[in-house]
């Protein structure tokens, strides 16, 4: 069974005084990291499966074999988000579970990367809800592009050119399910065109 | 010479045309404050003189260097529904987005600083000042490990007599939920998304330090200097950061709240998860 030990024991390890205070050796710093990503990694598998238990208790009544596979972004740091990176031109959807851990109701802007223009946001009722689209700026790219080395295993073939960012609103302790879809029209572009008053140099 | 108002919402911030902040305009709390916002750095003392070094340990600044904005050629604005953003190039190595939301009444500001450059031969510690008119009165509030606000007076502690031999560094604080000011009309607070450091210098402004580099061992302990590098393939840079802080403006007694809900808020973000399936079975 999936477990969250190693997060544990890389959580115990990070209490020492030098990794709280930044005073250790780089090599140090290093495995404190290293141990922190297993250990996320770790607990990211036991987050899905919990998701997918309460997201099919909430539409058939009851927690059966987890059926779906949720994904989390670790790296949305560095704008790198495999699960979101998908085309969805060819009639496939992505479902987005959002869990809210704190006791009172929250209302946030989702932001995620994507590489299609055209999509529509729904939400769980299947109605469509506003949406905007943000262009990634160059640092992000770049910073992107150098860590995708390390991971070219992973990396999708395109680059993400956008933000897709939607409002998302969460019941305490609670999550709820947002579809992204394919769309005949194009999500507000962040009126890029009409409102960049300065032609940057940064884009050359 | 034209101004640029961003915010879609209650919140508007006004810049110049030169691409600067100037202003802090909230229609619902009816607060209308200056704001500048600035980079500079703090050159890491090499300990020629006497031996004490600045590094990991010793904040032991050996002259402040501004960073000038690039300006309006690297000033961009993204107007849009549920979010207006503003891009700017403050340097080759620093880079910052400030954005502000429909349905908040506070502005979120993503940097990116780095790699820090040390061709120089200078190790820097690299900070963000915000100013504005608040009179403070060299009173400031920080966070104790995000619990409560504690009173800080610049170049003054209340149990003892304290001698100033470093007017910067004697007077920094370690931030981890954030910090704030205030004078007999308004609040001016800042809350981090990670631990920095963080002060007021001069009344009026806050600052944070938002990442640093230097090239020796203050012989604390570490044992080498506090210069982090990261290797992709045998390409090593240095280390780049990506954070976010986020500042409102409140009349007096009214931003404990926010400190409080949205410091809760930035500690626990949405966790997102993602499936993929076909066509319209998601239901």
């Amino acid at each position: 069974r999936t477990n969250t030990d190693s997060l544990a024991d890389a959580l115990a390890i990070a209490q020492h005084h030098d990794a709280v205070s930044g005073t250790s050796k780089q090599h140090v710093a290093n495995d404190y990291a290293k141990r922190l990503a297993i250990g996320y990694a770790e607990a990211e598998e036991v987050v899905g499966e919990s998701l997918s238990c309460i997201a099919e208790s909430a539409s058939n009544g009851g927690c059966m074999s987890p059926t779906n596979k949720f994904q989390q972004c670790l790296l949305l740091n560095i704008s790198y988000c495999p699960p979101s990176e998908v085309d969805l031109s060819n009639g496939k959807s992505l479902v987005v579970v959002i869990y809210n851990s704190l006791g009172w109701k929250r209302e946030d802007v989702i932001r995620i990367p994507v590489i299609n223009e055209n999509v529509a946001v729904k939400d769980a009722g299947g109605k469509e809800i506003e949406s905007q689209l943000l262009p990634l700026l160059k640092a992000s790219v770049g910073i992107r592009d150098y860590y995708s080395k390390a991971y070219l295993s992973m990396a999708s073939n395109v680059t993400p050119k956008y933000w897709l960012a939607f409002t998302a609103s969460l019941p305490p302790l609670g999550f709820n399910t947002y579809i992204i879809s394919s769309s005949s029209s194009t999500a507000k572009r962040a009126a890029s065109t009409s409102s960049q008053l300065y032609d940057t140099k940064a884009s050359q | 010479n034209d101004t640029v108002e961003i915010g879609p919402g209650n919140l508007k911030l006004i810049y110049s045309g030169k691409g600067e902040l100037t202003q802090y305009i909230n229609s619902r709390s009816l607060v209308k404050a200056s704001v500048e916002q600035s980079y500079s750095y703090y050159a890491g003392y090499n300990g020629s003189k006497d031996k004490q070094a600045s590094g990991a340990y010793i904040f032991r600044p050996n002259g402040t260097y501004s960073i000038n904005s690039e300006g309006q050629d690297f000033f961009t604005v993204l107007r849009g529904p549920l979010l207006d953003e503003v891009h700017q190039r403050i340097s080759s190595w620093i880079y910052q987005i400030t954005r502000v939301y429909k349905g908040k009444e506070h502005a979120e500001v993503e940097f990116t600083v780095g790699p820090i450059p040390i061709k120089d031969g200078i190790g820097k510690e690299v900070v963000t000042k915000i100013t504005t008119t608040v009179k403070n009165n060299k009173k400031f509030y920080t966070d104790s490990s995000g619990r409560d606000f504690i009173e800080r007076v610049r170049d003054y502690r209340k149990d003892w007599e304290l001698q100033v031999n470093q007017p910067i560094a004697g007077n920094y604080y370690p931030i981890n939920l954030g910090l704030y000011m205030q004078d007999n009309s308004s609040e001016f607070s800042i809350l981090v998304d990670r631990s920095v450091g963080g002060s007021s210098i001069v009344d009026g402004q806050l600052e944070l330090m938002l990442h640093r580099r230097l090239l020796f061992d203050d012989s604390r302990g570490v044992g080498e200097a506090l210069n982090e590098t990261v290797c992709v393939l045998e390409d090593c840079r240095g280390l780049t950061i990506v954070g976010k802080y986020f500042l409102r403006i409140d009349p007096l007694r009214e931003g404990a709240k926010w400190r409080r809900s949205y410091g809760q808020e930035i500690y626990s973000p949405l966790l997102l998860a993602f499936a993929e399936q076909d066509g319209d079975s998601w239901a």
